[in-house]
């Protein structure tokens, strides 16, 4: 996360690390469900193979995973079929953890948002994961707040690269707070608001997917998974995968 | 890797390894995947670039990549696009697996006539350029425009009078190419696109019925197949026989037969309702028991149950219901769903009362309570 900050342990506790044999941290992940997590497919091209991976869950410190952390293995990896590469299109994919994790303080699920729930734009919202800094890779959880960006006013930015309607859009125009390198798969989450504030329950609306060089002279927003979109695809699978019999 | 083969994962076909050798450090010729010069005069490249790029990835969100498609519409250089691939995605010799250079006399022809562009919107010409770097034709082999080279990259559209323009430019209502060629022939036929009907939404043809919606109203997903009166359309518009429908086995290669089989309907309580043989069924309480309510919940993805009740049918009205029951052996099928735990009897329900459930909606997207403070440190402002 460019222009973030450390976070406090257990603040976004559904964030997972994906993390794949001596390589360590390749990919931010996001907890929806006792052993269900989402992630960007391009996090596992070339190694889709379950038994390469695990996911490490209440961790802050990448160096020190500390008492609080559980790690499970992969059962199975599902890529969304339209995953398309060049474009970074329907960029999604679904991880069965081998078992539940334990839900505590520093572990549990995210909201799904449902079907027709969009952030609005210029909504504030926040991105997390332990992606580049901009002039290191950090070992403590990054937070950063960004705002949401219409895909409209997005496209302008990408001028060359399409935006689609299973990408959001969110940061600034000068790139000060941004996702980067290593947040790939991670959160952008939104608090629920009524006309009274804020209610304390978190919706993921975007995983990281990708965006200029983030620390180069080209900045703009980041552009994340639509998890709205996939919404009926993400339930769907886990319900396939869970009671389906061959 | 000097006196050590490549390490095992680089593959058969590497040939070349970088200094210092990692995991990683390998060298190999690889298909040319970045959009912007999928129309080379060669296929395959090999990294890093001569921007020091790592992967055709970094390519694609680089700066670079950004500033030469904007730089080609200014018509600064004629071979610009061509050069500037050459530095993205170097041309890999098959042999050697090393990165073949753009000729000297290329890179000074692009920098002179497109520098001065670029300084006049106050950006450098890209770090790494560096022309002495190149060999001089004739010296060592290296890169030089032939006849036929698209000056336009595949993300350009080609006016006629040969500027390039930004392709997703073409087509928005505003004239971009000198000629105004940009704004002609702007149906989805004359694109190669499909129209989706009752819109001016292009899509690409091989989005036609294939399982996923892509035009309003989801029109790109109909008529697409001709199911028989016995059978039911799968969502990617194979055909399955109704008696095969929500069984708790696929038979769809999309497994769609399986989808949207249970549900809970507000008629007086929560109605178990599930899909079966192309009808809407309601369950007997007969045989029911607590552990299939919490896989009703469970399998909606809504939690633990609430409250379950048996609501008696009201007179006159249960003669016309259908009625699923709990199969005899039911918990014998492990980690089947629902409807798989379900059958058609001939006889009615004795009970003639159907199951009512109401789930309670699992916790998510809470966050623990922030440790109290000490209070004497507290600083209000």
């Amino acid at each position: 996360i460019l222009g973030g900050r450390a976070s406090r342990p257990g603040r976004w506790p559904w964030q997972c690390s994906l993390q794949s044999g001596a390589s360590g941290h390749i990919c931010g992940c996001v907890l929806i469900g006792p052993k269900w997590a989402l992630t960007v497919a391009h996090c596992f091209e070339g190694r889709e193979s379950a038994e390469l991976w695990q996911v490490v869950l209440g961790l802050n410190n990448l160096d020190h995973p500390g008492a609080h952390s559980q790690t499970r293995g992969v059962r199975s990896i599902i890529v969304h079929p339209r995953y398309n590469r060049a474009v970074v299109d329907y960029d999604i994919s679904i991880i069965q953890l081998e078992t539940e994790v334990e839900e505590t303080e520093f572990v549990r699920p995210v909201c799904l948002p449902d079907l027709d729930q969009l952030p609005l734009p210029d909504a504030y919202c926040y991105i997390t994961g332990w992606g580049h800094t901009g002039n290191r890779m950090p070992f403590k959880l990054q937070e950063g707040e960004v705002r949401i960006i219409s895909l409209s006013h997005c496209q302008s930015y990408f001028d060359m690269k399409t935006i689609t309607s299973r990408m959001l859009c969110a940061g600034f125009e000068a790139g000060t707070v941004d996702s980067c390198m290593g947040d790939s798969g991670g959160p952008l989450v939104c608090e629920e608001q009524d006309a009274a504030g804020p209610l304390g329950r978190w919706t993921l609306f975007g995983l990281t997917s990708w965006g200029s060089v983030c620390f180069s002279k080209v900045l703009g927003p980041g552009v994340y998974s639509n998890v709205t979109h996939f919404t009926p695809w993400i339930q769907r699978q886990i319900y396939l995968h869970t009671y389906l019999l061959d | 890797c000097i006196s050590n083969p490549c390490p095992a994962q680089c593959g058969a076909n590497s040939t070349t390894c970088l200094s210092p050798p990692t995991n990683t450090s390998c060298t190999q010729c690889e298909p040319i995947t970045l959009e912007l010069c999928m129309n080379l005069p060669y296929n395959s490249t090999t990294y890093p670039n001569y921007l020091g790029h790592m992967s055709q990835r970094e390519s694609s969100v680089s700066w670079e990549a950004s500033l030469f498609p904007a730089l080609v519409q200014t018509g600064c250089y004629q071979y610009l696009m061509f050069y500037a691939c050459t530095l993205l995605v170097p041309k890999c010799d098959p042999v050697s697996a090393q990165r073949i250079p753009p000729c000297r006399s290329l890179c000074r022809k692009a920098k002179e006539r497109c520098e001065a562009v670029l300084g006049v919107v106050g950006l450098p010409w890209p770090e790494g350029s560096e022309c002495n770097q190149f060999p001089q034709e004739g010296n060592a082999t290296c890169l030089l425009p032939e006849d036929g080279i698209d000056e336009c990259s595949p993300s350009h559209f080609k006016c006629r009078s040969g500027r390039c323009v930004l392709a997703t430019k073409r087509c928005d209502g505003h004239l971009d190419c000198d000629d105004h060629s940009d704004e002609e022939n702007c149906g989805c036929a004359e694109r190669g696109l499909w129209e989706c009907p009752g819109s001016k939404v292009c899509i690409q043809i091989s989005m036609i019925c294939d399982g996923f919606p892509d035009c309003p109203l989801l029109v790109d997903e109909v008529n697409c197949s001709l199911c028989r009166d016995n059978e039911l359309e799968c969502n990617n518009h194979q055909c399955v026989h109704r008696t095969l429908w929500c069984d708790g086995y696929k038979h769809c290669s999309d497994s769609s037969d399986e989808w949207h089989c249970v549900s809970l309907v507000d008629v007086s309580g929560w109605a178990l309702t599930v899909f079966r043989t192309g009808s809407q069924y309601q369950v007997c309480a007969d045989e029911w028991n607590p552990h299939l309510s919490q896989l009703t919940c469970s399998q909606l993805g809504l939690g633990a149950p609430s409250t379950v009740t048996m609501v008696a049918e009201q007179p006159g009205v249960a003669g016309r219901r259908r009625w699923l029951h709990v199969h005899p052996e039911w918990d014998q099928k492990e980690g089947a769903a629902l409807q798989a735990r379900l059958e058609k009897r001939s006889h009615s329900c004795y009970s003639r009362k159907r199951v009512s459930v109401l789930c309670a909606k699992e916790d998510c997207g809470l966050r623990p309570a922030p440790p109290p403070r000490a209070a004497p440190h507290r600083r209000k402002r």
